[in-house]
């Protein structure tokens, strides 16, 4: 069967019903930037042996999507008489790694762009990983460095060309 | 049998792979050849049909088989604590996992190093042919990579790109993808049965007749075309020899021989002590040709003086002869008298070595013309040697006539010629 929780089935209740928290705002950019690694790196295996009851659940229950958006933005509107979260030199720090590494312009802040990239479809796995106690690259790879050395030579002396062209489809 | 199967169970040094990081973090990769897969049935997708979700997964698992020397076969039948990779659909908290599921968008997917994949079916997934929603196809490329022991790469063009792109949705592996695994997996290397340059005349769009060739690679019962501009093969080879060469041998060709001449345009392939010629118009052999010879016809009949089986055959436009090599010696047939020019030769002494024992002796796989090279190579195993051409003795004229360069790894020259798991053939 499908696996299922809830009495009413509402765990396997149709998609359109579930909908992902934008990130809006710094607090969800703060836990963004946790869950993925940018603040501290993630022991991925670590996660993976975990007990499931040892987990806070954070999925949400269904809701509506312009719901949660209006809640976030809500969120994000200055309140009075609270004060403005303050941001520390980790989270700034790790928000500028982020925009970097995303090829966004480097502000520090959470502006547009960054919540434009925040905001994408993406993997679940962390960006940054501790392996085996060991760091498995940094957002960059450095084989991206690497220049193939490759011999081309042309073929036209003979009069033949080759007749394969470049393809993208399969 | 695959020698880089004794090299991936070495316990030390001798790796195929990047030394250095294998040492470092044994247990980035899989150390076994070929891995089981399945699709769990409690974790199909809501969305999609599971002929459709097995299709896209079982694709996506090839193109990574494509690349590096690790087959990928479905198993549906043993326990599933014995599978190696198992994938899912879920929703929330699901089947087990200890990382929930966050709704339609961000997350789509999430996968375990050596361990297994989970995609959100509350995300939108499509079949690569369905435009609209995300490519099952590339996010189950993607988690594979992770599952083989990539993290995520920051580069433009790169499947292993966190955030999805949509516009390339039918992304394949480039470049620096394929050197990135194959830093943990090593390279493929195998022995050819016979590789060789397809000439045919086509008309350009002014109706002028224009010369091109094709290479082709062939081991076993697959065959690959080999891109030289590229330096892969083309997407979604190999394929069976007995879909894309009707009536030749369905495996193990020993040779290919295209006889080019102002009145001779005949292209042959040989197995055993047979051999067969093919129709290039309607791509299929003959079984009797115009001049009413009947196919296949014995090595001995069609070329008198040679005795099949060979190990292989090239047909020398310089001199037109067909050179055929069998053991240590090579005989060589003039396609003009129809006759053999004297006596078999060693193969050494027709071919010296230009360092000294630096030679494949005997027992050759392939000798091959490459138009894109503009040279002849003897392949033999993993290594092939560059037989001295014109621009070579004019750059050292002391090198001798028809001299063979040192060896090199064919996987250094041509690239990612790479087995599948036969139940990922059409």
């Amino acid at each position: 069967e499908k696996l299922f929780h809830h009495r009413d089935h509402s765990d396997i209740a149709s998609s359109s019903q579930r909908w992902a928290r934008p990130i809006l705002e710094q607090t969800a950019a703060e836990q963004y930037l946790s869950k993925y690694g940018w603040t501290e790196q993630i022991n991925w295996t670590k996660i993976q042996h975990q007990k499931v009851e040892n987990i806070e659940d954070d999925y949400r229950a269904p809701k509506d999507l312009l719901q949660l958006i209006r809640e976030a933005s809500s969120d994000s509107k200055p309140r009075q008489p609270q004060a403005v979260p303050t941001r520390s030199v980790v989270y700034i720090e790790a928000l500028k790694q982020f925009q970097k590494a995303n090829g966004i312009p480097v502000t520090g802040e959470l502006d547009t762009a960054t919540k434009g990239a925040m905001n994408k479809p993406r993997c679940g796995v962390p960006d940054k990983v501790l392996s085996e106690g060991t760091l498995m690259y940094n957002g960059t790879s450095d084989i991206a460095n690497q220049t193939s050395d490759f011999h081309r030579t042309t073929a036209d002396n003979n009069g033949g060309t080759n007749v394969t062209v470049s393809s993208n489809s399969r | 049998k695959k020698r880089f199967l004794q090299l991936l169970f070495t316990p030390r040094g001798q790796v195929s792979a990047n030394p250095d990081l294998v040492n470092k973090l044994p247990k980035m990769a899989f150390f076994k050849p070929k891995l089981t897969w399945r699709l769990m049935g409690e974790g199909y997708s809501n969305q999609l049909s599971i002929e459709d979700q097995k299709h896209v997964l079982r694709m996506a698992f090839r193109m990574w088989s494509e690349v590096i020397p690790l087959e990928f076969e479905e198993n549906i039948q043993s326990p599933a604590s014995m599978v190696d990779i198992k994938l899912g659909f879920g929703t929330g908290r699901h089947m087990g996992c200890t990382r929930t599921f966050d709704g339609n968008g961000h997350e789509f997917a999430h996968a375990w190093q050596l361990g297994d994949i989970h995609f959100d079916d509350d995300d939108h997934f499509t079949t690569p042919s369905n435009g609209n929603g995300i490519s099952l196809l590339k996010v189950a490329v993607h988690e594979l990579g992770h599952v083989l022991g990539l993290p995520h790469i920051y580069r433009h063009g790169s499947v292993m790109q966190p955030s999805y792109i949509p516009e390339d949705s039918m992304s394949e592996l480039d470049w620096l993808d394929r050197k990135a695994i194959q830093q943990l997996y090593g390279v493929c290397e195998s022995p050819f049965d016979t590789v060789f340059d397809w000439i045919h005349r086509e008309k350009n769009q002014y109706g002028e007749a224009v010369i091109q060739f094709i290479t082709y690679f062939f081991r076993n019962e697959l065959y690959w075309l080999y891109e030289n501009r590229n330096n892969r093969t083309r997407y979604g080879d190999p394929i069976s020899i007995s879909v894309g060469w009707q009536g030749i041998p369905s495996g193990s060709i020993d040779a290919f021989v295209h006889i080019w001449t102002w009145t001779l345009d005949v292209i042959y392939f040989f197995k055993g002590t047979q051999f067969w010629r093919y129709d290039n118009e309607n791509d299929q052999t003959y079984t009797e040709d115009a001049e009413g010879d009947k196919y296949p016809k014995l090595i001995s009949e069609g070329f008198p003086g040679v005795q099949g089986p060979i190990d292989t055959a090239f047909y020398h436009n310089r001199d037109q002869n067909i050179y055929f090599f069998k053991g240590s010696n090579v005989v060589i047939f003039n396609v003009n008298t129809n006759q053999i020019n004297g006596h078999p030769k060693r193969i050494i002494d027709v071919f010296p070595p230009v360092v000294q024992n630096d030679h494949p002796i005997e027992n050759l796989n392939v000798v091959y013309y490459s138009y894109h090279y503009q040279s002849i190579f003897f392949f033999k195993n993993n290594f092939f040697w560059k037989v001295v051409n014109d621009w070579d003795k004019k750059k050292n004229p002391l090198l001798p006539l028809n001299g063979l360069m040192p060896k090199r790894k064919i996987s250094d020259q041509w690239f990612d010629i790479c087995d599948v798991h036969y139940s990922m053939l059409d």
